[in-house]
């Protein structure tokens, strides 16, 4: 593991925590869509179906078990917390998951490394995590507001997934094998999502003002 | 080969 992979997997983890810490500080979810956490917990529990069958190192299988419980636990406090849920915005977090959900598992069941359910499944949590922040970005945009802790949440978000093509390029230039066809692609594409996001994270940052997505 | 299908990412 080379130090671009690691520092990707913390700020994946590093994201996570601001999203805990703000929930549990604030007692409030305000500004964070259930449905890209929802789809994000979807990801982990259909990804790691290898968790028991595959082991890699340690490392990897505590993160695995990691990132499933702590999605988890961000989904039962928005839809279960009795103080919690009621700041969740409803009426804001519009994006028809459903059809993207559904259009992964079609893309899965025609694209994948070999025909097999734990194969499926993984190129389907590759393909849904490629688009799982939509919800999210959507929400942002739609509110006009973005609270620092919302804003730093999505900006490691997108840090996680630029060093992850930081680490492919590294290792292709030091490993002569290294990983599957259909993460490279999707993971590009979903560093792609965030490029507007930095730019105007970029801007509020520069200006000292308050992160506000356009409509 | 360089995709040989390995799967040591998160």
């Amino acid at each position: 593991m080379n130090i671009f992979r690691f520092a990707g997997d913390m700020t994946h983890l590093i994201s996570i925590l601001i999203l805990l810490l703000k929930i549990y500080a604030t007692k409030s979810c305000a500004g964070i869509s259930l449905k890209t956490q929802e789809l994000y917990a979807l990801v982990f529990l259909t990804r790691y179906l290898d968790l028991f069958t595959d082991y890699v190192s340690l490392y990897n299988t505590v993160m695995k078990i990691v990132f499933i419980a702590s999605s988890l636990a961000i989904v039962w406090c928005m839809r279960r917390h009795p103080l919690v849920r009621r700041s969740y915005d409803k009426d804001l977090d519009t994006f028809r998951h459903q059809y993207v959900v559904l259009a992964c598992f079609v893309l899965a069941l025609l694209l994948n490394e070999k025909f097999t359910i734990q194969e499926v499944f993984w190129a389907f949590s590759i393909y849904l995590e490629a688009v799982a922040i939509l919800p999210q970005l959507v929400l942002l945009q739609r509110s006009g507001n973005v609270d620092n802790l919302t804003g730093q949440y999505v900006l490691f978000l997108g840090a996680y997934r630029g060093l992850y093509i930081i680490n492919w390029i590294y290792r292709y230039f030091t490993e002569d094998h290294f990983t599957r066809w259909i993460a490279c692609v999707s993971g590009l594409v979903q560093t792609g999502l965030y490029a507007d996001f930095f730019y105007y994270y970029y801007l509020s940052w520069k200006t000292n003002t308050k992160l506000k997505l356009p409509a | 080969k360089l995709f040989d299908g390995t799967k040591d990412e998160l």
